[in-house]
């Protein structure tokens, strides 16, 4: 069954979607069957891939509180092997529902469950998480076999990975045994001694564990989302599509699918 | 008594923490007395400032749950007339369990009075908002006058805004009346299509209220966190000092304080 990876860290704006919809169109290129679940109410990973949630019935809010099943909040995108379970605002109103309702005795694992009932029609599964370490995100932790961390090269991201430690430490003394951060993945780098330094600092700290491609900062990464497409898409041979096709190359090892 | 301002966005990433540390620098400079509420758990406005929480007794965490005033965990910065209400991982504990807790009847509100102990000792009082919508940001909107949002010049943290407002109503409607967002501010702003695009459009939905002067991209502010500074002592002459001194200028109408 498919290899679930929790797209986190709880420091805003260090690239997170950008990373899911972007390395996930990269499995997807590769052709592994890939599904995204974006599991942040701001709805970007959706919204980035031109999934209009107002025109949908089902989002992952209905997963979360129990009313559907996951199979059918299911998406295709607009490029091939690539899929997506869309989230809006309404996320943020079932996650607070099911943290303070009895009838939810164990709130921590209900994606877990929702995931292990499609987790066999894909070959990886990247969640998208919202910049907290609330409710959400400990259901994307509970869910993955797999943490992958964007670290943005500027102080306050490096300052946050040690927060992150602490929360993977409780959800693996809790209700997930193995989970880790298995990836670091050094994000928006530019050519300035402060990106050298926490690159360098990122590097001697988790020495294998960060990837060896870091993604550039280029601004078509930030284009991309505004036509709904990813990168791969929009701008094949931008630095930013470049990265993301070797990151994908990293994270599966060289080989291809079954 | 102060001016409360709440500086908002649930997006992450997008100026806030640096806007709150600069402008509230700049404001000082100018001869207001200015607070600085960092009421963000990731404690970035705190570790920004050089304040090591680990060596304190008090942080906002211990005001948030009553046990002690807000008078008493108020420090002094490296800089005139700029004072800081520190935070770090603690206040997530202590946000959990007063939204949880029938102890607490009105949760939300928590912060306003806590503010309105100190409010008479200052000019201005900026409130550091977490990259979400929940109860810590609905604390800083019940306590607010009036809210500032931190716009970065891309697709993502446009989208962001409509939400912002939708939560921003509900909170108008229920606890606090008067409550708007008073100031939009461009932050990251580049020579890009994708920054001007988003600068105009921002400008013809919300004319008067956004910021004459934008902050550009300048890496000088992304390095002074980690010295410990603010931009006007780290680099004074820099686009990033010059722009939030305007911006200080802009937000005070060119008056200097009583
Ligand atoms: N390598 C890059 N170069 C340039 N821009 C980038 C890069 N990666 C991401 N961006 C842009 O930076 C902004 C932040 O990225 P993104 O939204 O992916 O971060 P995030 O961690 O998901 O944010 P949040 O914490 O709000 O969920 C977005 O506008 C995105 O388009
Ligand atoms: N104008 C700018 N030019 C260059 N870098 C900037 C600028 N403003 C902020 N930064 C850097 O960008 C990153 C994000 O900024 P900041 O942390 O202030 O955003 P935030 O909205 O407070 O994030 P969060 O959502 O995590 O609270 C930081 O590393 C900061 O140093
Ligand atoms: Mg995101
Ligand atoms: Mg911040």
């Amino acid at each position: 069954s498919a290899i679930v990876i929790a797209v986190a860290n709880q420091k805003g704006g260090v690239g997170k979607t950008t990373t899911v919809v972007n390395l996930g169109a990269g499995l997807a290129e590769r052709g592994f069957r890939t599904l995204l679940v974006d599991f942040d109410p701001q709805g970007n990973a959706s919204s980035g891939l031109n999934v209009d949630t107002s025109q949908l019935e089902l989002t992952m809010s209905n997963v979360l509180l129990g009313t559907d099943p996951m199979d059918n909040c299911i998406e295709p995108t607009a490029e091939k092997n690539l899929f997506i379970a869309p989230s809006d605002m309404d996320l943020a109103d079932a996650a607070m529902l099911v943290g303070s309702n009895q009838k939810y005795a164990f709130p921590q694992t209900l994606l877990r469950r929702a995931i292990e009932s499609v987790s066999a029609d894909f070959d990886y599964i990247l969640i998208d998480c919202p910049p907290t370490l609330g409710l959400l995100t400990v259901n994307a932790f509970a869910a993955a076999s797999t943490i992958l961390a964007p670290v943005q090269c500027e102080y306050y991201a490096l300052e946050g990975v040690r927060d992150l430690l602490s929360i993977v430490e409780q959800v693996r003394a809790n209700i997930n045994p193995a989970l880790e951060i298995g990836y670091f993945l050094l994000t928006m780098q530019q050519a300035t001694k402060l990106s050298k330094e926490v690159a360098a600092d990122l590097r001697k700290t988790f020495g294998k564990k960060v990837f060896v491609t870091a993604v550039p900062r280029n601004v078509r990464l930030a284009e991309a989302p505004s036509v709904g497409k990813s990168i791969l898409k929009f701008d094949t041979n931008s630095p930013g599509a470049k990265a993301y096709r070797k990151i994908a190359k990293e994270l599966s090892h060289g080989c291809t699918p079954r």
